[in-house]
């Protein structure tokens, strides 16, 4: 099935 | 010093209801440009945030900038003390530990004053990148809440869909299965009732329904919602809350290992 991706993975800390 | 005077306290009292269920804690950051706060849920897949301009103020005064840590439930049992008519000032003093929440009756014959206790929150604020999205769609906010609620009781994900025929909310579960087609439909009576697609590609993307359904919490803040998709992006749900700001969500897609 299709796995749920976490936003740390998309947006960075500023 | 800070003192913010909102005339339409229900405002504030909308916001927190819409990001209480998805965020305990939180830091509420207030600079010249107005009242805001980035969060992520615990565990990570979605992040909530909000700007309250200070134009949208009627008294705006943040003599330097801070940031408030808060508990967003203990936040909410203050300002549900407050009338829906009436106007909510916010104060604190520079290095204090606590905020003060004041509520003016309309006609200025009750005024009441709630303390509350600041706390330290470690919080990471995330830069969230300027992205073109392949589809945006705007739809009524009660129609798309209507379409969570619906689906999550047949399945626990949702495939949201959009190409030129319109906009899909697919799920499946133990029972069955359900497709929600939305067509573009401009023309309605009225601007917040229509459906429209700006599509540049067609995009499919799948995410969790329980987010979904927490963040149309914010339906009463906004008669529509836009709904913004890229493949490999997070998906933006935003509620603009008239003449002020936004309170946009982000969450992370379930992705085909």
């Amino acid at each position: 099935g299709a796995k749920q991706s976490i936003i740390t993975n998309f947006f960075k800390i500023a | 010093m800070l003192e913010l005077r909102l005339v339409q306290g229900s405002l504030l009292k909308k916001v927190l209801e819409a990001i209480k269920e998805l965020v305990t804690d939180a830091n509420f950051d207030c600079s010249a440009t107005g009242f805001s706060l980035q969060a992520m849920d615990s565990s990570h897949v979605a992040l909530v945030a909000l700007l309250l301009r200070s134009e949208g103020f009627e008294h705006y005064r943040c003599d330097r900038n801070l940031s408030m840590g808060m508990n967003l439930g203990n936040v909410s049992k203050m300002l549900r003390c407050a009338g829906s008519d009436d106007i909510i000032t916010i104060k604190a003093d520079d290095g204090s530990d606590t905020v003060t929440f004041m509520f003016e009756s309309p006609n200025q014959d009750k005024i009441a004053d709630f303390e509350m206790k600041l706390m330290d929150i470690d919080s990471e604020h995330l830069g969230i990148p300027d992205a073109e999205y392949q589809a945006i769609v705007r739809m009524p906010s009660g129609e798309f809440a209507r379409i969570c609620k619906d689906l999550s009781s047949i399945g626990d994900t949702v495939i949201i869909s959009v190409t030129k025929e319109g906009v899909k909310f697919s799920t499946a579960g133990d029972i069955g299965t359900a497709n929600i087609v939305c067509r573009q439909n401009k023309t309605v009576d009225k601007p917040e009732e229509a459906t429209v697609i700006e599509m540049q590609e067609p995009v499919s993307l799948t995410f969790a329904l329980r987010y979904l359904n927490s963040f149309t919490k914010a339906t009463p803040l906004s008669e529509t919602v836009s709904i913004s998709l890229s493949s490999d992006l997070p998906v933006v749900v935003e509620y603009k809350i008239a003449d002020m700001g936004y309170v946009r969500y982000y969450l992370a897609p379930k992705i085909e290992e």
